[in-house]
């Protein structure tokens, strides 16, 4: 159970960080 | 070599993009080195967040802290308070895979108060959620309930259902 709540939060910031770039 | 460091930081996003971490992380590595010979300290930080989200994704969780730990330096070596933020945002999740969890509640409240000094609602409510997963996974269920309450109160603000 502690295990899937730490997923979550972490999960949506890999999420967001799949698509991100820091541009030229 | 100015623009050879800016095409190496573009072929290295458009690798990441694909999911080719590694040669993604090549590029970057290069990149890294041409900001380096410049004395660009803003692309040497892009270089070291973009290395640090490469790897990531390839679960070298450690590379990506000291990565996102650069970063973190530069960014307060340039007054960029938002791109402080980001760093300890990537720090404290990057520490909650590492099972750091307190080193990932120093970040995430590092992060928190600069959200809150920023007006970051959203970066204000990610920061509550992650300390509350933290607190709990180290056992400190009040201080999770505090947060998580937190969470849900700022959620309620800025009308994320979700």
């Amino acid at each position: 159970r502690t295990q899937s709540l730490q997923v979550d939060s972490v999960q949506r910031w890999m999420d967001d960080l799949r698509h991100m770039t820091e541009v030229e | 070599r100015a623009a050879q460091g800016r095409t190496y930081g573009n072929l290295g996003n458009t690798y990441y993009l694909l999911g080719d971490f590694e040669s993604a992380i090549a590029a970057h590595e290069k990149r890294l080195l041409i900001a380096k010979e410049f004395g660009d300290k803003s692309a040497e930080r892009r270089a070291h967040c973009n290395l640090g989200n490469a790897h990531i994704f390839l679960g070298q969780f450690e590379t990506a802290a000291n990565h996102y730990k650069r970063t973190l330096q530069l960014a307060r070596l340039l007054k960029d308070r938002a791109v402080e933020a980001q760093a300890c945002y990537s720090l404290g999740n990057t520490y909650t895979l590492l099972q750091d969890y307190e080193r990932a509640i120093d970040y995430h409240l590092k992060h928190l108060v600069i959200a809150q000094d920023l007006k970051d609602c959203v970066g204000e409510g990610r920061a509550y959620w992650s300390l509350g997963n933290a607190h709990t996974a180290l056992g400190n269920h009040e201080q999770a309930m505090l947060f998580a309450e937190k969470h849900l109160e700022i959620a309620k603000r800025t009308g994320d259902k979700s």
